[in-house]
């Protein structure tokens, strides 16, 4: 494949990733609340 | 375990990693051919583009874990703040009364549409179960106990498939007591009213009383002025049972034979 279409390809699953990170972490931090609020 | 995305392996700063175009000098320039670069700069993005999938996939199976773990958290919480839960708790709590109760409400002697049956206290000083005996065709949900009240909401809670409603006192803000009124989930011959709070002023039928009070020679309930701690179920279980008696032909004969031949007897010595 062109280096180009790698790199957009690229660019694409990274920013997918980010977002993931991101949600991941918010739903760490609301999951450590409710158990908070359990204990 | 707390949860810290932090510690996550994934390394997202792939930019880093993105293969830079060498500064090279003249002499390395000319040592490697162009299209060799390009293959080794093809190479390492697929390369990288691999190590990035991989990471997405993880991403995804953790958030999963994650999410599931939440939800299952979150229901736990909901289970235990449900009204079951504390109903449950509290049912615990006043088991013995509440099996009291249930032996005065099951009782064949009884009143068969008297104004209150029974006061119980709860744990907290503020707070008052009463008990109503109403018609089941009956659905407003008003009980006469001798104070007026301005109803403020409704709802239908899941443990109760009866509609409970919510009232203020008349004379509020200045009294502040509120009660709920609903039809017991037990016995739906029953409403029961849980007040929050004691009134500051005198009822609008003061005479009117909580408590029943039974005249033997009559034969009828009358109202009397409520007595504080007074009347625990067994003793108005007594006085109805005798209520009954008295308006049973055969007891009030039996007893005016035996009052007549102690009289007979009497007379005689």
């Amino acid at each position: 494949p062109p280096t180009s279409a790698l790199v957009e390809e690229l660019n694409r699953v990274s920013a997918e990733n980010k977002k993931l990170s991101e949600m991941l972490t918010l739903m760490c931090d609301n999951y450590n609340v409710l158990r908070k609020q359990l204990v | 375990m707390d949860y810290d995305p932090n510690t996550n392996p994934f390394d997202l700063h792939f930019s880093g990693k993105l293969p830079k175009k060498e500064v090279s000098d003249s002499s390395s320039a000319d040592v490697k051919p162009k299209w060799l670069v390009k293959d080794d700069e093809v190479s390492l993005l697929q390369e990288e583009l691999n190590r990035v999938n991989s990471e997405n996939k993880k991403l995804t199976e953790t958030l999963a874990r994650v999410c599931e773990k939440y939800y299952a958290l979150q229901d736990l919480l909901k289970e235990l703040q449900s009204p079951e839960h504390v109903k449950f708790q509290n049912q615990k709590l006043t088991k013995k009364r509440k099996q009291d109760l249930d032996d005065f409400v099951s009782s064949p002697v009884g009143l068969s549409c008297g104004p209150t049956i029974e006061k119980i206290t709860s744990e907290k000083a503020t707070v008052s179960t009463a008990y109503f005996h109403t018609e089941k065709s009956d659905t407003s949900l008003t009980v006469k106990d001798g104070y007026q009240w301005r109803k403020y909401g409704q709802k239908i809670t899941r443990d109760n498939p009866s509609p409970r409603a919510y009232f203020r006192c008349s004379f509020s803000p200045s009294c502040l007591v509120k009660k709920k009124v609903q039809r017991s989930a037990e016995d739906p011959s029953f409403v029961v009213a849980t007040y929050e709070g004691t009134h500051n002023h005198p009822g609008q039928h003061a005479s009117v009383s909580r408590t029943v009070k039974l005249d033997l020679v009559q034969g009828v309930l009358e109202p009397v002025e409520e007595k504080k701690e007074r009347g625990t179920i067994q003793e108005v279980l007594v006085q109805q049972m005798a209520s009954s008696l008295t308006k049973d032909p055969k007891f009030t004969a039996a007893l005016a034979a035996a009052i007549s031949g102690r009289f007979i007897e009497q007379s005689r010595t």
